[in-house]
C-alpha cells in the first residue's frame, strides 16, 4: 500500500534502492 | 574497519555511496533506536552525503538528526 511505502527501510546487506525513481 | 571518508566515497557510484553510508550508519542508529533503525536510516539516507559523513564523525550531530527523523516519522504516522 502507498501508506507503508514511506520511509524506505534500510536493511544491512540489502542493496539500497532508496527513493530514486529508476 | 577502514574509515569511510569523502575520498573513499567519491570513488564509488552514487547509489553505492548511499549503501556504504547506510551500512555504517545503521548500527549507530540501531544503538539509539532499535525498533525504528531501518526506517530512520532510510530517511537519513535522503540527506546530502557530506552531512551523512558528518554524522559518522559526530555522535551528537547524528543523535540530533535521529531525533529529527523520529519526530517526522511520528508526525507522518499520526
Amino acid at each position: 500500500s502507498s501508506h507503508a511505502s514511506w520511509p524506505p527501510e534500510f536493511q544491512p546487506g540489502v542493496p539500497w534502492k532508496g527513493i530514486q525513481n529508476i | 574497519q577502514e574509515a569511510l571518508t569523502a575520498s573513499v566515497l567519491a570513488d564509488a557510484p552514487p547509489q553505492e555511496q548511499k549503501q556504504m553510508l547506510g551500512e555504517r550508519l545503521f548500527p549507530l542508529i540501531q544503538a539509539m533506536n532499535p525498533s525504528l533503525a531501518g526506517k530512520i536510516t532510510g530517511m537519513l539516507l535522503e540527506i546530502d552525503k557530506s552531512e551523512l559523513l558528518h554524522m559518522l564523525e559526530s555522535p551528537e550531530f547524528l543523535r540530533s538528526k535521529v531525533d529529527e527523523a523520529v519526530a517526522v516519522l511520528w508526525a507522518y504516522q499520526a
